[in-house]
């Protein structure tokens, strides 16, 4: 048994780093953990595994909650949010969420294809815009993302709409001259409404091992990720690399993908997300 | 990298003589440390330590002058073996038209693998279908569409609310008296988990009887690549996988994962957005990647 005599045994600490490896949150914070709630146990004299998953589940909730911040609005004026990420990992999916959300509320949304580049990209959006009722502004395809971000922002402003999705095309962490685009079509957002945008989301799939940490450090250097999106923790991915990404990086996880439907997205609970990783 | 971790540890080791098992085990504990980073699934790689720590266990390492080169040989040529050994071609044997069939979680890659694909087998003279049985995802079947023109391939589906399975049956029969050579089939992203979605799967593949069912994978993906690959493999019994994404920095680890739980090679290696970046999948580079 893994408790001895009331004592936790070497075996459970193996065991218990092995669910936190199993669950992507990496071998460096599956160690530290483990490490931690050795200690823990020293101090305590935990009795059972019941108390000991309790209090694993209380130290990587405080690791998600140190770092934890909603999501943002603008003051008064448009709400502007950028969506970013590696591609496939549900940027676009999400932006419909996000308009399902808003508009839901009363709120008037355009979104803004600022995806030229990929396949059906802006015919993608368009149906979440029509799916949501919202507004969408696309250019042609192959035409620039910075123009397309900035004629949204604009008439967001000119019309009086309270929140634009951006919604940019996939790109790869490592290159170079797709981050400099991202870059780019930041600034236009910023030139054009001071404060903007008020959110640039990282989406990180949650299917995803530990080059999840990797795009969350590029992209935040690079664009100033102000929050992270988990998607498809419905599949059977605990998404641990959120625990990472909020340690080594201090990025809040603000918002979770729970499936491909306009209601399926959550605001990020760190006790509810803590419980599932040991579930 | 490893080759430095592991000079490390027998230097440590040094000037006693013969090595133990007992500092083959510590070796190896870089080894399995190094193969977690890359995320392979930690099932996985307790059993591949404990083979290549049999194999450690030879006269050749323990009296070896250089132990640490010894033992990176045997990680990397098991893993070579695991991974198959020698690039394996697409199977397209038997009477036209060739049936493929991708299968993958969502946003792995399947639909522009299925655009690659084309591509490909189009530079080798062949005429290729790219029938699209996604009828979830919003413009799925224009995306596929788009890749069609852009290969060089016919392109066939129904309307959205048709049962996939039927658009499967009506694209081989247009593949048939097409007379296309080969007929792939892009279906939609799906997790393990979706009883009625892995069903679907199933009665797609009963539909055509594909002489490759492939499973579209991500590069990136962490840990549970192995349960995604057993389910797939059990639903609609798999004949090779496709990597995807490998022109990003991820280690990989989830190709070792998947090839060790099915067994099933890995046939190409995506390699970009665009539908050129497509390659045979070369196992000894692969195994290179993953240790690091
Ligand atoms: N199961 C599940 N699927 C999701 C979720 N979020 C997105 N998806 C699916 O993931 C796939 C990719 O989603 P997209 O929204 O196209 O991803 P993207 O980041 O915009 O992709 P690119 O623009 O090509 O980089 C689609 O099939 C979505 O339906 C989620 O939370 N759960
Ligand atoms: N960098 C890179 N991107 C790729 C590669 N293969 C596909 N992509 C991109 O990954 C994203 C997802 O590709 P899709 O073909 O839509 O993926 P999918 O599996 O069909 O997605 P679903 O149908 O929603 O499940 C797109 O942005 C593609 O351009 C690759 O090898 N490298
Ligand atoms: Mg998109
Ligand atoms: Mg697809």
């Amino acid at each position: 048994s893994i408790f001895t005599g009331g004592r936790v045994t070497q075996e459970f600490l193996d065991e218990l780093e092995e669910v936190l490896i199993q669950s992507d949150v990496g071998l460096k914070a599956a160690m530290a953990l483990r490490d931690r709630i050795q200690e823990e146990n020293k101090k305590r004299n935990l009795k059972t595994p019941e108390e000991l998953f309790g209090v694993m589940e209380e130290m990587v909730a405080e690791i998600l909650e140190g770092v934890s911040e909603p999501l943002r609005t603008a003051p008064s004026g448009p709400t502007v949010y950028v969506l970013v990420g590696v591609n496939g990992a549900g940027k676009t999916t999400t932006i419909g969420k996000l308009a399902e959300r808003w508009r839901g509320q009363g709120k008037s949304v355009i979104m803004a294809a600022a995806d030229t580049f990929r396949a059906a990209a802006q015919e993608q959006l368009a149906v979440w815009a029509k799916r949501t009722g919202s507004t969408i502004i696309a250019h042609q395809s192959g035409s620039d993302p910075g123009a397309v971000a900035f004629d949204a922002v604009r008439a967001a402003i000119s019309r009086g709409v309270d929140l634009v999705l951006v919604d940019t095309a996939g790109r790869l962490h490592t290159k170079g001259n797709l981050m400099e685009e991202l870059k780019k079509i930041i600034r236009v957002i910023g030139r054009e409404l001071p404060g903007a945008p008020h959110e640039v989301i990282l989406v990180i799939d949650g299917t995803t091992g530990q080059n999840g940490l990797n795009q969350a450090r590029v992209f935040a250097e690079a664009a100033g990720v102000t929050g992270v999106c988990i998607t498809k923790l419905d599949g059977s991915s605990k998404g641990g690399i959120a625990v990472a990404i909020a340690d080594e990086l201090g990025l809040p996880i603000k918002l979770v993908g729970v499936g491909e439907s306009a209601d399926d997205l959550r605001d990020f609970d760190a006790r509810a997300f803590a419980k599932a990783l040991f579930a | 990298g490893l080759s430095a971790r592991l000079a490390g540890v027998f230097k440590k080791l040094r000037g006693k003589g013969k090595l133990s098992e007992k500092d083959i085990d510590e070796a190896l504990r870089e080894v399995r440390l190094s193969l977690l980073e890359a995320d392979v699934n930690f099932k996985v790689v307790r059993e591949f330590i404990a083979q290549v720590k049999e194999k450690s266990l030879s006269a050749e390492v323990l009296e070896s002058l250089t132990p640490a080169q010894q033992v990176i040989k045997i990680v990397h040529e098991e893993m070579v073996e695991l991974l198959g050994g020698k690039a394996k071609p697409l199977d397209l044997s038997g009477n036209p038209p060739a049936v493929v069939v991708l299968y993958g979680l969502q946003g792995s890659g399947k639909t522009t693998t299925a655009g690659k694909l084309a591509l490909n087998l189009r530079k080798s003279g062949r005429r290729v279908l790219l029938v699209s049985c996604d009828v979830y995802r919003p413009a799925a079947q224009r995306q596929l569409e788009i890749l069609a023109e852009k290969s060089g391939a016919g392109f066939f589906t129904m309307d959205p609310g048709t049962d996939p399975a039927a658009i499967a049956r009506g694209g081989y029969e247009k593949a048939r008296t097409g007379a296309y050579d080969v007929v792939i089939f892009d279906t939609a992203g799906r997790t393990q988990l979706d009883d009625e979605m892995m069903d679907e799967a199933a009665r797609i593949r009963d539909a055509v009887s594909p002489r490759e069912s492939i499973l579209v994978v991500d590069a990136m993906t962490g840990q549970e690549a192995c349960k995604v690959a057993q389910a797939f493999d059990e639903k609609v019994g798999l004949t090779g996988i496709i990597l995807t994404k490998i022109d990003s920095d991820a280690r990989g680890g989830a190709a070792l994962s998947i090839a060790k739980v099915t067994g099933k090679p890995i046939k190409f290696a995506s390699t970009g957005e665009k539908l050129e970046d497509f390659q045979v999948f070369h196992p000894d580079r692969m195994a290179s990647r993953i240790l690091g």
